[in-house]
């Protein structure tokens, strides 16, 4: 796992993260460092050129409350009707998969199905409900997921899972495209006198106008 | 395409955190631009594992349910804003702040057609403190509002008082739009719009002509 997270930090520098000033404090770690999350981030072979990691998962220990926004476009991703529906259906989920590659947009009941697929093989690997598992995809629109590359992938990539911080940078680098940083935060924070932990990490340089609902 | 996951271990209910994603994202993901286009793929994930040992959030207006939502909004505005920094062949970040208008959304949609605005976005790239193409994207973006009380402001220098074009120093305008360009930092830009309690935040980045390229040599 040591040399899939060198590998990561070798193609792209972290993004700077302009936060204000208020009850809250930056911390290490990105989706990691709240208590119960583990994050991974492998190159599987889905890039068209290059090996810069190109899968994350994001797990968590406990079924996590779930929520989502997604683009409002009609024309939306294979990806983003799997959660839209899976969440619709759960108010709880284990795992978040993300692919960098192919969009799998614009890929009609096929797309659908690899998402699926996608999903059930991460549920299957993790022994969780493969309602639990929620996919992600970015790259070139009009492409479906290379399949079989990631489903190859997945054993290595739950394998790599941990909870440390370069395990959160590894996926933060994973779900990039066309991104010249990554980017990733944590901040711990005082609720009613416990502190709570809020991480994550996002990816997008360009077609960038979120009108997310 | 913007993809984001977003994790905490806070104890809250399911109807709790989908309201509290839902605003944040608002407040963040939704408020930044690079080129206009939506994607088929925009997807925010946000989950809570409640293993911190806080109290369970089951109320929206209690105290603890508003200091997860300013946590949570931190996060997602530090990173909205770290992607429209690193927009593609943008040399620097532009955050718009309006103030003035009857409320948040009414603010934060006329910041974000100025952010949006592709005039305003080759202006700054061009070092141009072009305080008409300001006022021009936040006169179109369908909030009404008196054009003799709009205020326009670019970092600490006035451009625009009560509607009225000032004589600042446009070469420390431009100035302050090189250095910004040449050191990939924030460009600010202030409008008021009035005397109402709203206010609202964008952020977008400058047009460079890097942009074309990079999606001319990105293709199907």
């Amino acid at each position: 796992m040591s040399s899939e997270t060198e590998t990561a930090y070798a193609y792209i520098s972290a993004a700077p993260i302009l936060l204000p000033e208020g009850p809250w404090k930056q911390i290490p770690g990105g989706v990691t460092a709240a208590k119960g999350f583990k994050a991974a981030g492998i190159y599987g072979g889905l890039r068209a050129v290059g090996e810069k990691p190109d899968l994350a998962l994001v797990t968590c220990d406990t079924d996590a409350i779930s929520a989502g926004a997604f683009t409002t476009n009609i024309v939306a991703a294979a990806p983003v009707q799997y959660c839209k529906n899976v969440l619709g259906l759960s108010t709880t989920a284990r795992a978040v998969l993300v692919n960098a590659g192919q969009a799998n947009a614009a890929t009609g009941d096929a797309g659908y199905q690899d998402a699926v697929e996608s999903a059930n093989a991460v549920a299957q690997l993790l022994k969780v409900n493969p309602n639990a598992v929620l996919i992600e995809s970015t790259g070139v629109i009009g492409q479906r997921i290379k399949k079989e590359a990631l489903l190859n992938s997945l054993p290595r990539l739950v394998g790599s899972l941990s909870s440390n911080v370069q395990s959160a940078d590894s996926a933060a680098v994973a779900i990039t495209t066309t991104d010249l940083v990554s980017k990733s935060v944590a901040v711990e924070t005082q609720v009613g006198g416990v502190s709570v932990r809020i991480g994550g990490m996002a990816k997008g340089s360009g077609m960038i106008h979120p009108n997310m609902a | 395409t913007l993809l984001g996951v977003v994790t905490t271990d806070a104890l809250v209910t399911s109807k709790i955190w989908r309201e509290m994603v839902r605003t944040s994202v608002n407040r963040s993901f939704n408020q930044i631009t690079v080129d206009g286009d939506t994607s088929t793929n925009d997807c925010v994930i946000a989950l809570a594992s409640g293993i911190s040992g806080s109290s369970g959030i089951s109320d929206l207006h209690s105290n603890e349910a508003l200091q997860l939502q300013a946590c949570l909004d931190v996060v997602m505005q530090g990173l909205a804003k770290s992607i429209a920094w690193d927009g593609e062949g943008a040399t620097c970040l532009i955050e718009v702040t309006v103030t003035g208008t009857g409320n948040e959304a009414d603010a934060a949609k006329i910041a974000r057609t100025v952010a949006s605005s592709s005039l305003v976005k080759a202006a700054i790239y061009g070092r141009d403190p072009n305080w008409g193409r300001i006022a021009c994207a936040a006169g179109y973006a369908g909030i009404h509002f008196d054009a003799k009380k709009l205020d326009i402001s670019l970092g600490s220098i006035q451009l625009m008082k009560n509607g009225q074009p000032l004589a600042f120093d446009r070469s420390a305008a431009s100035s302050y739009l090189r250095m910004a360009g040449e050191a990939h930092g924030t460009v600010e830009i202030h409008i008021s719009v009035g005397d109402g309690p709203g206010n609202g935040q964008a952020w977008g980045c400058d047009l460079s002509y890097d942009y074309v390229k990079i999606n001319a040599e990105y293709t199907t």
